[in-house]
């Protein structure tokens, strides 16, 4: 399986219809502080189902929801998607055989958060056990976060098996 | 389970072990199981010795030190179970120019070897030049994010214009 | 001693006031004593909004951001109460090439109108550009430090020999 | 009240006698990850009667004595000197009336640390109160570590409070 496009709406300070493809290699994100790397990052993050708003810089999971600027009021939605080619047809079960996946978080502000995988509505607990069928997820090490590089450095020897059970 | 989780402890400690000698260029570390104070749920201990300096613990490592033995168990756990994506928000920050190479080589030669996707933020020039693409997001309207394409080349312009 | 804090509050408040909007090009920032659970000890909080954005909490502006908002109030309190020494250890890290020329140009004014002396660790080239001298720490023998005069020219070849 | 050199010996990884002149304007710091560098800032710290091991990075006080290399045995002293100018003869009392002043802080491992100001032996708090009074000290503000640039931004109210009581 192969992550393949982020698209996003309404989320943090990417108000308007954004797509990222996520390509083979190594691709760069660039500029200047504050533009919005960060929350681009976050969005992905945040689609594998997190709950949990610290990891989003935030106190409540609303504060994700484009909040206005000077000219444009605040928006009460936001949407993250993800494209999945799964050529290999590898795929966790029951989606081994289709072509390609699309999975989709919403959150409504006061409403809290819908999932939706090629379509269909799904808990937040489908999602995360889908991501972690794929060896990844909200909590993956292999999401690192600004400033977080060293946490594990400063984690305690407890805190850091969790790690391993990611590896295994 | 349990078999599983020693296999995996193996695994990484494998690839700590080379990834750390080899961003360091020498010196040893190893990773181990340690009991806490609920036997079943051992923690896990980092042990990091940079080339030539005595073996201290990982507090007294410098930023930059820290931030690449701390890169090499991530990676390491990377090997270990391949994610589909890696995302890297800013880790060359701590780093002098020698080590972001380093660190760069490192991430080339494992997006190679597998089919994992990396994306990289970074404000290194260094960085940006070992990419094979660059997407920058700006700010053209206060407070709204876009994202475009980008080369090297305009990537001065690009600066200037934030 | 009250009327000692409140003249001081006033006096860093105007100077992170003037200090913020001149980092961020615009926006506005203010300081707030508020009420703690024991009314005699009020708390310091922290006000600011990025030039075009709406203000939101501290915690979701970006890392360059919250490194600017901070050297802002740092510098504030150093203006208001001037030090002998002030000493910063890679405060550029998270800066990008605009925000590191804008930090210097301010640092650059500080000490000349004061008394100050600024010890600044980098790894930024632009920063050392603007340095007035350069010392390098070299650890030649591994593991033993060494304090030795650099200028810019060599710096490529001590960066090399580390 | 001018700090004009700082010298250190046995300090961390600085196990030779070592001097930095402190002089006017912008002095900068460079060299390779782990070279030193922060070790060099943390000796101005420590003299200024540091008495938290937090701060020098370390589980003990004793910790920034030279541990010793795979060629060189460790020490078992340490000690930083700082002099200062006191030409405007502002100096803090009992002080103002000479040209020159050097404060000393030894350590030695097992046995813990000494003070002295111009050759007379001092206790710590006669030396945080001289830096105090001298709007400095172990834990000024002016004195941002590595990393901790943004740490009164996620600091609670109530802690930046001592910041604002080191400006009155
Ligand atoms: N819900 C929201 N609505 C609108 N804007 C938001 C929202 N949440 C965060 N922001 C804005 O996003 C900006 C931060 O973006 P981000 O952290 O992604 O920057 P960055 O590109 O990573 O910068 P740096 O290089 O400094 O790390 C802040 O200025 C903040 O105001
Ligand atoms: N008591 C000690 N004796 C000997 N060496 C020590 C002692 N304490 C720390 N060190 C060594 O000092 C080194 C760290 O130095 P320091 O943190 O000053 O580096 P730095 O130049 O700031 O690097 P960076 O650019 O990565 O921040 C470590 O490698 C550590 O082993
Ligand atoms: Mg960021
Ligand atoms: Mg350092």
């Amino acid at each position: 399986v192969q992550f393949s496009k982020l698209r996003l709406q309404g989320f943090k300070s990417f108000v308007e219809k954004t797509e990222l493809e996520i390509m083979p290699g190594l691709t760069g994100i660039v500029g200047p502080n504050g533009c919005g790397k960060s929350n681009l990052l976050e969005a992905l993050r945040w689609l594998m189902a997190s709950n949990s708003a610290k990891s989003m810089r935030s106190s409540s999971m609303d504060d994700v929801i484009f909040s206005g600027t000077a000219n444009r009021p605040a928006r009460n939605m936001a949407e993250v998607s993800l494209l999945l080619e799964n050529r290999a047809h590898n795929a966790p079960a029951p989606y081994g055989n289709v072509e390609e996946l699309e999975v989709v978080r919403r959150i409504e502000r006061d409403y809290g958060s819908s999932y939706l995988i090629n379509g269909k509505p799904v808990r937040q607990r489908d999602t995360q056990i889908f991501f972690a069928d794929l060896a990844s997820g909200a909590n993956s090490p292999a999401l690192v976060s600004q400033g977080k590089v060293a946490a594990i450095i400063n984690a305690k020897p407890i805190e850091r098996r969790s790690i391993l059970e990611d590896s295994a | 389970a349990k078999e599983r989780l020693t296999a995996a402890f193996d695994q990484v400690n494998t690839y700590f072990q080379s990834l750390f000698t080899r961003l360091f260029g020498g010196g040893k570390a190893h990773l181990e199981m340690i009991e806490g104070d609920d036997p079943s749920v051992a923690g896990l201990e980092i042990y990091a010795q940079p080339p030539g300096k005595n073996l201290t613990s990982l507090s007294l490592l410098s930023g930059g030190e820290q931030a690449l033995t701390a890169l090499s168990l991530i990676l390491a756990m990377f090997l270990t179970n391949p994610a589909p994506v890696c995302v890297l928000d800013e880790v060359d920050a701590p780093l002098d120019d020698a080590n972001v190479d380093r660190i760069c080589d490192v991430l080339r030669e494992i997006a190679e070897k597998s089919q994992t996707r990396f994306l990289v933020v970074t404000h290194h020039r260094l960085t940006m030049a070992r990419m094979d693409r660059l997407f920058g997001v700006t700010m053209a309207e206060r407070g709204v994010s876009q994202l475009v394409s980008v080369n090297m080349e305009q990537l001065d312009m690009f600066a200037e214009a934030a």
